[in-house]
Protein backbone atom coordinates (compact mmCIF):
# COMPACT_ATOMS: atom_id res chain seq x y z
CA UNK A 1 0.00 0.00 0.00
CA UNK A 2 1.35 3.60 -0.76
CA UNK A 3 -0.09 6.92 -0.38
CA UNK A 4 -1.57 7.14 -3.86
CA UNK A 5 -3.70 4.28 -3.43
CA UNK A 6 -4.70 5.40 -0.20
CA UNK A 7 -5.50 8.56 -1.09
CA UNK A 8 -7.32 7.16 -4.23
CA UNK A 9 -9.20 4.62 -2.31
CA UNK A 10 -10.25 7.38 0.19
CA UNK A 11 -11.71 9.43 -2.76
CA UNK A 12 -13.73 6.61 -4.07
CA UNK A 13 -15.22 6.14 -1.08
CA UNK A 14 -16.02 9.82 -0.70
CA UNK A 15 -17.09 10.07 -3.85
CA UNK A 16 -19.95 6.88 -3.13
CA UNK A 17 -20.52 8.48 0.13
CA UNK A 18 -21.24 11.94 -1.32
CA UNK A 19 -23.46 10.16 -4.15
CA UNK A 20 -25.40 8.19 -1.01
CA UNK A 21 -25.74 11.51 0.70
CA UNK A 22 -27.39 13.23 -2.23
CA UNK A 23 -29.96 11.15 -2.97
CA UNK A 24 -30.67 10.49 1.05
CA UNK A 25 -30.75 13.80 1.74
CA UNK A 26 -32.76 14.97 -1.25
CA UNK A 27 -34.78 12.36 -1.18
CA UNK A 28 -34.15 12.56 -5.19
CA UNK A 29 -31.79 11.08 -7.78
CA UNK A 30 -32.11 13.67 -10.31
CA UNK A 31 -29.20 14.19 -12.52
CA UNK A 32 -27.65 11.05 -12.13
CA UNK A 33 -27.45 8.40 -14.47
CA UNK A 34 -28.89 4.94 -13.07
CA UNK A 35 -27.19 3.44 -16.06
CA UNK A 36 -23.72 4.37 -14.89
CA UNK A 37 -24.79 3.27 -11.58
CA UNK A 38 -25.73 0.14 -13.03
CA UNK A 39 -22.57 -0.23 -14.67
CA UNK A 40 -20.21 0.39 -11.86
CA UNK A 41 -22.51 -2.46 -9.76
CA UNK A 42 -21.10 -4.77 -12.34
CA UNK A 43 -17.93 -3.48 -12.32
CA UNK A 44 -17.50 -4.35 -8.64
CA UNK A 45 -19.64 -7.74 -8.66
CA UNK A 46 -17.25 -9.20 -11.63
CA UNK A 47 -14.12 -7.68 -10.40
CA UNK A 48 -14.95 -8.96 -6.50
CA UNK A 49 -15.98 -12.54 -7.10
CA UNK A 50 -13.22 -13.67 -4.93
CA UNK A 51 -14.12 -11.76 -1.84
CA UNK A 52 -14.31 -14.92 0.10
CA UNK A 53 -11.61 -17.10 -1.73
CA UNK A 54 -8.54 -14.75 -2.03
CA UNK A 55 -8.26 -13.20 1.32
CA UNK A 56 -5.52 -9.90 1.19
CA UNK A 57 -6.29 -7.75 3.94
CA UNK A 58 -9.26 -6.62 6.46
CA UNK A 59 -8.75 -3.28 4.83
CA UNK A 60 -8.91 -4.72 1.44
CA UNK A 61 -12.28 -7.29 2.81
CA UNK A 62 -13.37 -4.19 4.38
CA UNK A 63 -13.69 -1.87 1.24
CA UNK A 64 -14.79 -4.36 -1.64
CA UNK A 65 -17.75 -5.47 0.89
CA UNK A 66 -18.51 -1.76 1.42
CA UNK A 67 -18.51 -1.21 -2.56
CA UNK A 68 -20.56 -4.43 -3.46
CA UNK A 69 -22.95 -2.97 -1.15
CA UNK A 70 -23.09 1.18 -1.64
CA UNK A 71 -23.12 0.30 -5.64
CA UNK A 72 -25.91 -2.23 -4.98
CA UNK A 73 -27.94 0.07 -3.06
CA UNK A 74 -27.38 2.93 -5.14
CA UNK A 75 -29.20 1.49 -7.54
CA UNK A 76 -31.67 -0.08 -5.26
CA UNK A 77 -32.41 3.39 -4.21
CA UNK A 78 -32.94 4.66 -7.71
CA UNK A 79 -34.90 2.08 -9.12
CA UNK A 80 -37.11 1.44 -6.35
CA UNK A 81 -37.03 3.37 -3.31
CA UNK A 82 -36.69 6.74 -5.53
CA UNK A 83 -37.61 5.51 -8.84
CA UNK A 84 -40.15 9.07 -9.45
CA UNK A 85 -37.40 11.03 -9.20
CA UNK A 86 -35.26 9.18 -11.72
CA UNK A 87 -34.60 11.19 -15.01
CA UNK A 88 -35.32 8.71 -17.79
CA UNK A 89 -35.48 11.28 -20.15
CA UNK A 90 -31.94 12.37 -19.68
CA UNK A 91 -30.52 9.22 -18.87
CA UNK A 92 -30.28 7.59 -22.26
CA UNK A 93 -26.73 6.50 -22.93
CA UNK A 94 -26.86 2.73 -24.89
CA UNK A 95 -25.11 1.05 -22.33
CA UNK A 96 -25.02 -1.87 -24.49
CA UNK A 97 -22.29 -0.03 -26.57
CA UNK A 98 -20.93 -0.30 -23.58
CA UNK A 99 -20.99 -3.83 -22.19
CA UNK A 100 -20.29 -5.30 -26.03
CA UNK A 101 -17.28 -4.36 -26.90
CA UNK A 102 -15.50 -4.88 -23.17
CA UNK A 103 -17.17 -8.02 -22.91
CA UNK A 104 -15.44 -8.72 -26.22
CA UNK A 105 -12.27 -7.12 -25.56
CA UNK A 106 -11.70 -8.71 -22.10
CA UNK A 107 -12.11 -12.03 -24.18
CA UNK A 108 -9.29 -10.95 -26.57
CA UNK A 109 -6.95 -8.86 -24.14
CA UNK A 110 -6.06 -10.87 -21.46
CA UNK A 111 -3.39 -12.00 -19.02
CA UNK A 112 -4.79 -15.39 -18.70
CA UNK A 113 -7.86 -17.09 -20.54
CA UNK A 114 -9.46 -17.95 -16.90
CA UNK A 115 -13.05 -17.16 -16.32
CA UNK A 116 -11.77 -15.33 -12.99
CA UNK A 117 -8.90 -13.49 -14.99
CA UNK A 118 -11.45 -12.41 -17.61
CA UNK A 119 -14.03 -10.96 -15.74
CA UNK A 120 -11.58 -8.79 -13.87
CA UNK A 121 -10.41 -8.09 -16.98
CA UNK A 122 -14.04 -7.38 -18.57
CA UNK A 123 -14.79 -5.08 -15.17
CA UNK A 124 -11.27 -3.13 -15.47
CA UNK A 125 -12.26 -2.18 -19.05
CA UNK A 126 -15.90 -1.80 -17.88
CA UNK A 127 -14.82 0.69 -15.46
CA UNK A 128 -12.58 2.80 -17.53
CA UNK A 129 -16.24 4.03 -19.81
CA UNK A 130 -18.98 3.36 -17.31
CA UNK A 131 -19.04 7.07 -15.79
CA UNK A 132 -20.37 8.32 -19.94
CA UNK A 133 -23.62 7.75 -19.30
CA UNK A 134 -23.08 9.95 -16.33
CA UNK A 135 -21.39 12.71 -18.73
CA UNK A 136 -23.56 12.23 -21.59
CA UNK A 137 -26.45 13.05 -19.03
CA UNK A 138 -24.87 16.52 -17.82
CA UNK A 139 -24.07 17.41 -21.34
CA UNK A 140 -27.75 16.52 -22.31
CA UNK A 141 -29.35 18.46 -19.13
CA UNK A 142 -25.96 21.42 -19.55
CA UNK A 143 -25.84 21.54 -16.07
CA UNK A 144 -25.00 19.35 -12.87
CA UNK A 145 -25.89 20.24 -9.29
CA UNK A 146 -22.67 20.96 -6.67
CA UNK A 147 -22.86 18.16 -5.01
CA UNK A 148 -23.16 15.87 -7.98
CA UNK A 149 -20.10 17.59 -9.63
CA UNK A 150 -17.87 16.80 -6.25
CA UNK A 151 -19.36 13.28 -6.38
CA UNK A 152 -18.00 13.60 -10.17
CA UNK A 153 -14.35 15.28 -8.98
CA UNK A 154 -13.78 12.28 -6.37
CA UNK A 155 -14.59 9.52 -8.68
CA UNK A 156 -12.92 11.36 -11.75
CA UNK A 157 -9.85 11.79 -8.92
CA UNK A 158 -9.72 8.27 -7.68
CA UNK A 159 -8.69 6.55 -10.98
CA UNK A 160 -6.12 9.25 -11.33
CA UNK A 161 -4.37 8.87 -8.09
CA UNK A 162 -4.41 5.06 -8.87
CA UNK A 163 -2.11 6.10 -11.81
CA UNK A 164 0.53 7.95 -9.35
CA UNK A 165 0.27 4.31 -7.31
CA UNK A 166 1.06 2.52 -10.74
CA UNK A 167 4.16 4.81 -11.31
CA UNK A 168 5.30 4.49 -7.57
CA UNK A 169 4.78 0.39 -7.66
CA UNK A 170 6.52 0.68 -10.76
CA UNK A 171 9.67 2.33 -9.68
CA UNK A 172 9.57 0.84 -5.76
CA UNK A 173 8.26 -2.47 -6.56
CA UNK A 174 8.98 -3.16 -10.50
CA UNK A 175 5.95 -4.02 -10.55
CA UNK A 176 2.66 -2.81 -13.45
CA UNK A 177 0.16 -4.35 -15.16
CA UNK A 178 -0.26 -2.83 -18.18
CA UNK A 179 -4.51 -3.93 -18.36
CA UNK A 180 -4.86 -1.49 -15.52
CA UNK A 181 -2.96 0.95 -16.18
CA UNK A 182 -4.10 1.43 -19.97
CA UNK A 183 -7.79 1.44 -19.09
CA UNK A 184 -7.22 4.13 -16.24
CA UNK A 185 -6.03 6.19 -18.59
CA UNK A 186 -8.72 6.04 -20.68
CA UNK A 187 -11.03 6.15 -17.62
CA UNK A 188 -9.12 9.44 -16.15
CA UNK A 189 -9.13 11.07 -19.39
CA UNK A 190 -12.16 10.88 -20.21
CA UNK A 191 -13.17 13.23 -17.52
CA UNK A 192 -10.82 15.88 -18.02
CA UNK A 193 -13.30 18.52 -19.96
CA UNK A 194 -14.88 18.08 -16.57
CA UNK A 195 -12.41 18.48 -14.50
CA UNK A 196 -11.14 21.64 -16.08
CA UNK A 197 -15.20 22.88 -15.74
CA UNK A 198 -15.02 21.76 -12.13
CA UNK A 199 -11.90 23.43 -11.34
CA UNK A 200 -12.65 26.84 -13.52
CA UNK A 201 -16.49 27.22 -12.34
CA UNK A 202 -17.52 25.10 -9.37
CA UNK A 203 -14.88 25.97 -7.54
CA UNK A 204 -15.72 29.73 -8.17
CA UNK A 205 -18.50 29.33 -5.85
CA UNK A 206 -20.80 28.98 -9.86
CA UNK A 207 -23.22 26.17 -10.99
CA UNK A 208 -21.64 23.43 -13.63
CA UNK A 209 -23.07 24.53 -16.79
CA UNK A 210 -21.99 23.58 -20.20
CA UNK A 211 -21.49 26.01 -22.41
CA UNK A 212 -24.83 25.34 -24.55
CA UNK B 1 10.50 -5.83 -14.08
CA UNK B 2 8.14 -8.60 -13.15
CA UNK B 3 4.41 -7.79 -14.27
CA UNK B 4 2.53 -9.01 -10.95
CA UNK B 5 -1.72 -9.65 -10.82
CA UNK B 6 -2.72 -6.49 -9.64
CA UNK B 7 -4.81 -8.60 -7.66
CA UNK B 8 -4.43 -6.35 -4.04
CA UNK B 9 -5.52 -3.36 -5.80
CA UNK B 10 -9.56 -2.56 -5.31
Amino acid sequence: MNIFRLAGDLSHLAAIIILLIKIWKTRSCAGISGRSQVLFAIVFITRYLDLFTNFISAYNTAMKVFFLGSSIGTVYLMYLKFKATYDHNHDTFRIEFLLLPTALLSLVLNHEFSVMEILWTFSIYLESVAILPQLFMVSKTGEAESITSHYLFALGSYRGLYILNWIYRYYFEGFYDIIAIVAGCVQTILYCDFFYLYITKVLKGKKLQLPA
Amino acid sequence: CKKVKSKDEL
